[in-house]
C-alpha cells in the first residue's frame, strides 16, 4: 500500500516546496521508491527539479483533465516527479464542471502506486479544487507551519478544509504530522508560538522537531540542490530526516 | 466618483493588509473620507482593528449572502472598515450557486459609495470566489509585491486573474499601482528583483518606491497601530505616504 501525503497548508510561503524537496531526498536515502507530484500552477517544484517550464508538452494537467498518463521525470536525487507549469491554473476552473471531478487526481495515481512506497503532492497555497482533489487522493496530510504571526488562524482555517474532505470524499484521510517551520528559536514570538502548538495539535498527529530559519534554504534551491547535498553538515538536516522517518513509519513493512 | 481599490496578490504574507491598515490611515490624514473592507476569513485586518471576531454578529458575509446592509465600524486611526471573520470563508462555496454572484460585493457597496472617497478591499492570499467578486467590484487594483524569491511566478498568475476578472466582467478595471515590499535594499536578489518588477509593470502602472522590511510593522500590528501612529518618524512612512498620494490622485477633483 502506498503511503500517498499531502503536503499542504493554504498559507503562503511557508515550506511546502521545500519540505517535498527535502524528505523526498531523505527518503531515497533511507532505501524507499519516492515520487513527488508538482500540483501547484506556480510550480516552484519544477523550477526546482530544473525544468524548463514554458517548454513542458506535458505536465499533471494533462493527466488530470486529459486522461494522459502521469508524466515521469527521474530527477537526479533518486526521486522521480510529475512537473506543472501556469497551464495548471485552468484545471482550477475546468475542474468545477468536470465529470468525476473528486477522483481526477485519485485516478491519475493509481497506474503507477505499485511503482513507489511514497508519493509526496506539492500542493499549492489555494483552497480551491487542486488541493481538494489533492486530500481527497492522499492517505495522509503533512503540514508544514510557519512560526510567526498567522499560524493559528490559517491552522483553523486548515482544519475546516480536511474535515470538510474528510466528510465528503475521504473519510480515512489521517495527519502524518505537523512541522513547525521557519523557526527562529532566538525569537520569543518564535518560542511562544511552537509552544502552543505542539500543546494543541500533538492529540491529532506528532508535532515534529521544528525546522530552523536558515538561508542555506534558499542557497540551496538556487543551486537546485536538497540542503544535504548543498551544505551537508547544516543542522537543519536533522529535523529533515526525522520528517522523513516519520513518513517511513507510515509503510506497511512487508 | 468612488475610488474602490482592491489591494490584491494570491501570494501570501506579501503586505496587502499592511497596506490597507497604513495606507487608509494616511488617505485619513490627506483629509479623505475613507473604508476598509475585510475581504479576509483570516480577517487579519478585523484583528488589527481589536475586534473579538468571535464574537462578531454581522460581518461582509452577512452582507454578500444575507442582504444585510454592511456593517459599518468607526476605528480609532479616523477610517471605517467592515470586519470578517472565519465564517466568511462560507462565501466561498455559496457564491459558486448564488444569483448574480458575481456583483454580490459590487452590490453590498452601491448604498455607501455617496459616504466615502475611497474604499480598500483586503483580499485574502486566494484565487477564489471571494477575490473574483473584489475584482468586480473594483475600480482599481493595488499591488503588494515581496521582492523575493517568487515575485515573478506570481506575479504571472495575477496578471491572468486580472485579465480574467476584466475580459468577463469589468471592462474598466486598471491597476492603480505595483508597491515592492519586504524590500532588503542589502541583499543582491531584492535589488535585482526591484529593478525587474520596474522594467517590466511600469508600463501598466506606476511601480512605487519599496516597503522596506522592518520589524516596526510587526511591532506596531501587534500594538494595533499605523506604523506612523506607533513609530513617527520611521523612514518607512516616506514611501507609505506616496502611495496615499498615489491613490488620491484618482480621485476626481471637484
Ligand atoms: N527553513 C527555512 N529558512 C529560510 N528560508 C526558507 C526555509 N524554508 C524555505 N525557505 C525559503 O522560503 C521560501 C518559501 O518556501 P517554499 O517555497 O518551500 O514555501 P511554500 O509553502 O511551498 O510556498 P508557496 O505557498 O508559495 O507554495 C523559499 O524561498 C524557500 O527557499
Ligand atoms: N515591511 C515589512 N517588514 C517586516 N514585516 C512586515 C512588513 N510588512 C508586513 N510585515 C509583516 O509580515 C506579515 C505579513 O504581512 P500582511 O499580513 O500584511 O501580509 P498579507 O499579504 O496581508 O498576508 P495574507 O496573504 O496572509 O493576507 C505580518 O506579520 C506583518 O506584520
Ligand atoms: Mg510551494
Ligand atoms: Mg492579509
Amino acid at each position: 500500500m502506498t503511503i500517498i501525503t499531502s503536503v499542504y497548508n493554504q498559507a503562503g510561503g511557508v515550506g511546502k516546496t521545500t519540505l517535498v524537496q527535502n524528505v523526498s531526498y531523505h527518503l531515497v536515502e533511507l532505501g524507499y521508491r519516492v515520487l513527488a507530484i508538482d500540483l501547484d500552477p506556480q510550480s516552484t517544484l519544477s523550477a526546482f527539479m530544473g525544468i524548463d517550464r514554458a517548454e513542458l508538452k506535458k505536465t499533471v494537467y494533462h493527466s488530470l483533465m486529459q486522461d494522459e498518463p502521469l508524466p515521469i521525470i527521474k530527477s537526479a536525487f533518486g526521486f522521480d516527479f510529475a512537473p506543472a507549469n501556469l497551464g495548471l491554473q485552468n484545471a482550477e476552473s475546468e475542474l468545477v464542471t468536470a465529470d468525476m471531478k473528486e477522483m481526477r487526481l485519485k485516478d491519475a495515481l493509481e497506474p503507477v502506486l505499485k511503482d513507489y512506497d511514497l508519493i509526496l503532492i506539492d500542493c499549492p497555497p489555494q483552497l480551491g479544487n487542486l488541493t481538494y482533489i489533492a486530500l481527497v487522493a492522499s492517505t495522509h496530510i503533512l503540514v508544514p507551519i510557519a512560526t510567526q504571526f498567522k499560524a493559528f488562524d490559517s491552522t483553523e482555517l486548515l482544519m475546516a478544509t480536511y474535515k470538510r474532505a474528510r466528510a465528503r470524499a475521504n473519510r480515512s484521510l489521517k495527519f502524518a504530522a505537523f512541522v513547525p517551520t521557519m523557526y527562529d528559536g532566538r525569537n520569543l514570538a518564535d518560542t511562544r508560538v511552537y509552544k502552543a502548538l505542539a500543546e494543541q495539535l500533538s492529540e491529532l498527529a506528532p508535532v515534529l522537531d521544528p525546522i530552523p530559519r536558515s538561508v542555506a534554504f534558499v542557497d540551496a534551491s538556487e543551486k537546485r540542490q536538497p540542503l544535504a547535498v548543498y551544505q551537508p553538515r547544516h543542522p537543519a538536516i536533522v529535523p529533515l530526516k526525522k520528517i522523513a522517518k516519520r513518513l517511513a513509519e507510515l509503510c506497511p513493512t512487508t
